[in-house]
């Protein structure tokens, strides 16, 4: 089940290095660009999409997002690679009164493999069996997270059901709920 | 089977990106390093344990081994992350006359996840199943490159059986042997 590995690596290999950095890298942030000092947006949002649709820029999704910056570059040391970069970027959505929340996010990068793995013949599962492979990614991560300590409140998965695809706002409007859940 | 879609991953999110670019970073490299001008460097080195055993730093593995420097950055867009960085690491790795040979080289990293997993319990397998994983995961990664037209003369995937380990030039010895099968 290529899911399960890939959730397993997802965390093993990427959010167990990089949340426990996170909160410093947003203080770093707030203190140079005066955004993201909110209690609200210390969490990384990890956007998972059961169509695995994936844009690689986020403003290309919907008109109320804007990339705002990144945040400062985190190097470690990774399987023979110096100083590997890890790093987020950082998103200003409008709301319905026209007013911007920024917040770290960013998709579920490991989708965009179970989207290539779909095409490629060879690889050994189609478009029918993808979106199960989604909800299998999403369970298994989210239940590798609640068992961990070192991403404890760090982040906030995101499952985007595409039924509401045909609103141009569904992306803004889906971030901004989960964002206002947490203010 | 976790080693099958890891090595599904490795190439659709890693070396399909970066292996068409590496002969241009290189390029780049040898213009202001003076250094990896050889034809025989043009290669990344992918270094694949069957123990799974992996250092961070190939320097500390041999003492014949010198870290050299970084190739340029390369920034992708990916997922939401903006200008994501990535970057191989240059070593020197010096022969029985004492001369030295530059090569850009590291491990596959999701070794690294293999190795992880096999010590979670909740990930589902042991350290028995991890060498028969390492190993499909090997002949996976070996089929796929082989069958990849933006890949094709650009790597060379070095097997490394772990029972030589005790000899401490083991790790040069296997680097060498392979870049002088290039020249
Ligand atoms: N958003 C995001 N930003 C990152 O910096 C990052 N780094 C890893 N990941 C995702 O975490 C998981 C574990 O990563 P790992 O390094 O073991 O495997 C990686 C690694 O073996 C290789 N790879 C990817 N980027 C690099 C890189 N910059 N340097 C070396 N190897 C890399 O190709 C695999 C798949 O990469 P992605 O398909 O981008 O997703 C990975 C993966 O799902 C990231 N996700």
């Amino acid at each position: 089940n290529v899911a399960h590995g890939l959730a397993w690596s997802f965390y093993l290999g990427y959010l167990r290095l990089v949340l426990p950095r996170l909160e410093d890298s947003i203080k770093a942030f707030c203190e140079t660009r005066k955004a993201l000092c909110g209690r609200g947006s210390r969490k990384l949002l990890i956007l998972v999409p059961l169509n695995a649709n994936i844009s690689h820029k986020l403003e290309e999704e919907d008109n109320n997002i804007r990339f705002y910056g990144n945040l400062p570059n985190n190097e470690i040391d990774r399987a023979g690679v110096q100083g590997r970069v890890y790093k987020h970027s950082v998103y200003s959505v409008l709301d319905e009164h026209g007013e911007a929340h920024q917040c770290v996010v960013e998709y579920a990068t490991p989708l965009l493999t179970l989207h290539s793995m779909s095409q490629e013949s060879s690889a050994g599962f189609g478009e029918p069996e993808r979106r199960q492979q989604v909800l299998l990614f999403y369970r298994t991560l989210q239940e590798i997270l609640e068992h961990s300590l070192e991403c404890r409140n760090r982040y906030k998965l995101i499952l985007l059901n595409d039924e509401d695809e045909d609103d141009p706002r569904f992306l803004s409007k889906a971030i901004l709920r989960h964002l206002q859940q947490q203010e």
